[in-house]
């Protein structure tokens, strides 16, 4: 456990709360893709299978993956229920089955090993990698987004980021290499990219997040 | 260093 991996998590756990507190504070999900919290879900569930078999190895893991699973199964809720007036269809139509069928061929061409949880484990990580698009693309059409959900896509972001100087740490100190974590997450990165880039000229200035 | 079973990074 080294330092960037800390950050990387709380950055992640941060995310979470700034979405949970953007809908509390506008009462409403505008401008949130449903669809990319669908994904993330998708993404845990298959991730974190092993919170059954593992739950005394890491007290922080196991806490750690169970807080994503629910607090996002619960964003899901919000949005379908208490803020559904605020879901947009018309604009959140990414389609979503090419990236979880591209994640499922990368998954069964590589994955560690060939068991369930090792394919599953696979798929989760290419799909995390990508399940960000429609989120993107959403804002991309509205061209706009509130302060507040920069700051969440901004944590959202930071955390795979701050992941990237971790596994370069264990690589170089534990001799610890996970090739599809890292070629994910690097991918999962660039994807920001532009996303950051905005947010550091636009928001860190104090003016309104807006497409140019 | 002492080997993690399985993935220990969420």
């Amino acid at each position: 456990m080294n330092l960037f991996r800390i950050l990387g998590d709380l950055s992640h756990l941060v995310s979470i709360f700034i979405l949970l507190q953007k809908m509390r504070s506008t009462r409403s999900c505008a401008g949130i893709s449903l669809r990319t919290q669908i994904l993330y879900l998708m993404v845990y569930c298959t991730r974190y299978l092993d919170i059954f078999w593992t739950f005394n190895a890491s007290l922080y893991n196991s806490s750690m993956k169970l807080v994503f699973i629910l607090s996002t199964a619960y964003t899901i809720y919000l949005m379908r229920t208490v803020y559904k007036t605020a879901l947009d269809p018309q604009i959140d139509t990414f389609a979503t089955y090419y990236l979880v069928g591209g994640a499922g061929l990368l998954a069964v061409l590589f994955p560690y090993k060939y068991t369930v949880y090792e394919v599953l484990w696979s798929f989760s990580i290419w799909l995390e990698s990508v399940a960000i698009l429609p989120q993107l693309f959403m804002l991309q059409r509205t061209g706009e987004a509130e302060t507040i959900t920069t700051h969440y896509l901004f944590a959202l972001g930071a955390y795979r980021a701050l992941y990237i100087p971790n596994w370069l740490y264990r690589w170089f100190l534990e001799g610890h290499f996970d090739p599809i974590a890292t070629v994910a997450g690097i991918i999962q990165t660039l994807l920001y990219s532009d996303f950051f880039y905005i947010y550091y000229t636009k928001v860190l200035k104090g003016k309104k997040f807006e497409l140019p | 260093a002492k080997k993690a079973a399985g993935h220990d990074e969420l």
